[in-house]
């Protein structure tokens, strides 16, 4: 079946949104069939590809409730071997506490082992808070790709972030493993952003999963979203397009050792 | 009594903790009586100030669920007139959803009103999460700081915060003002950077809220949390200590309009 992995980290503004689209745009331009799925309540996938104005229900929040299937909720978007599926940013974070019945943090993953899906790659686009909606989403994940941003707050919460993460793997899933912890908004001329991924390639439990790429600070990347832009068709030659390019070959190539 | 006011915004990474730390130490720095205050569980603020140690129980948690007073869990921090209430991160969020009785969203706010407190200002650095803490502080508090990176996707998860935010005054707390908006890693090399900023000059509802001052992307910024300092002692002479002190400036000068 496809790879199902979390976009994830509890630090916010450290790319998450930013990789799970193109990081998802760069697999399915190698032939990769990939489906994103916006996770954040706060709705920057969904409003990044212009989709909230179709949503009429078709959501995430849909397929949590059990109000519609998986593949009701999956949209088109316009490049080939690329869908996405939106979230209703109206809804309420703390009515989303399922009714405590048994099992509600098992609903995404009921769904994605009912529905046979023809996708190379799933991709989660998480939320940086620790609601109903990420844990469904890290119960339903084979794997989890971790964005730290080379600056010593993001590197502080990752560290913690960590360890919430062998205490979600004993208590939701055991299977959850780590594709890889990725360098992002690198920027070489400060010396902060060096020392930083430094002391990452030297820290236990981090080093050993850093991703050879690193992703470098770009402003392209940043300018993408204005116009629904994913970094390939906003800037193709740009750094963020070369790095992101890399992610996705580099991502490939762990298919082999899986 | 003191000017209460959130630093929040939904979207993650855009320089709350930053702010409150260095906002605070500047007010305190113009002779005013200081509280900060970390909402957020990822506990930023707490490990910037190296309290994470000390805490013992004695945080925002165990205010909130009536454990201890106000005043117990008061530090004090290393400047004059400047003073922090921590955050235990090992609380869960989703069993911090208060057992569901009358009126726990205003656990804070009378905890506050029972307290006389000597303060000129309490600072509340805010999660980018929509969970029980927010609501408490937005409950208790008077004002709202809403810092905005000036990048494309952090001014539209701005304008969906400002929606929620006229839902919130509704339901919860009518007398909540926003003290300004305020441009945070404003970097005028980038295109991108400056046609952000004239879009959210001229945003309605966004635009007359703009603060006069505009903190600048400047490295020193993120360097300040790695031996536990605010911008003054990191590097007192940079563009953020000058930003941050002109900040406080401006919200002093309101002070004779309120
Ligand atoms: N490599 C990069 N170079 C420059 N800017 C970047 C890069 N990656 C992301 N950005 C910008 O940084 C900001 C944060 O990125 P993004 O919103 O993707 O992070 P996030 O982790 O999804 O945030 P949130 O916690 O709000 O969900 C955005 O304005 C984005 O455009
Ligand atoms: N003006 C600035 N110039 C350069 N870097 C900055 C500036 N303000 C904040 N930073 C850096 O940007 C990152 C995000 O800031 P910060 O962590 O304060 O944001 P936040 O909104 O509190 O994030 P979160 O959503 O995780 O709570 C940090 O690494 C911080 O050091
Ligand atoms: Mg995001
Ligand atoms: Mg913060």
């Amino acid at each position: 079946g496809p790879r199902k992995i979390a976009i994830a980290n509890k630090k916010g503004g450290v790319g998450k949104t930013t990789t799970t689209i193109n990081l998802g745009s760069a697999l399915a331009k190698l032939g990769r069939k990939v489906l994103i799925v916006d996770g954040d309540l706060q709705g920057s996938l969904t409003s990044w590809l212009n989709l909230g104005d179709n949503v009429n229900g078709r959501d995430l929040g849909a397929i949590l409730t059990g109000i519609i299937p998986f593949v009701d909720a999956i949209f088109e978007i316009e490049e080939e071997n690329f869908f996405a599926i939106p979230i209703d940013n109206s809804l309420n974070e703390l009515k989303l506490n399922f009714n405590g019945d048994g099992g509600w943090e098992m609903a995404l993953k009921r769904e994605l082992d009912n529905w046979p899906l023809g996708y190379d790659y799933i991709l989660f686009d998480c939320p940086a808070s620790y609601n109903a909606i990420l844990i469904n989403i890290l119960a339903a994940s084979d794997e989890i790709i971790i964005p730290v941003q080379t600056e010593i707050l993001s590197l502080n919460s990752t560290l913690s972030f960590l360890e919430n993460l062998s205490q979600i793997k004993q208590s939701i899933n055991p299977t959850l493993e780590i594709a890889g912890i990725l360098p992002v908004m690198f920027d070489k001329r400060t010396r902060h952003s060096k020392e930083i991924l430094e002391i990452m390639a030297e820290a236990p439990n981090l080093g050993n999963h850093l991703f050879k790429t690193v992703i470098r600070n770009n402003i392209r990347l940043a300018e993408g979203p204005m116009r629904s832009r994913t970094i390939f068709r906003a800037s193709p030659s740009s750094n963020g397009a070369v790095d992101y390019m890399l992610l996705a070959e580099e991502l490939i190539d762990q298919e082999n050792n899986e």
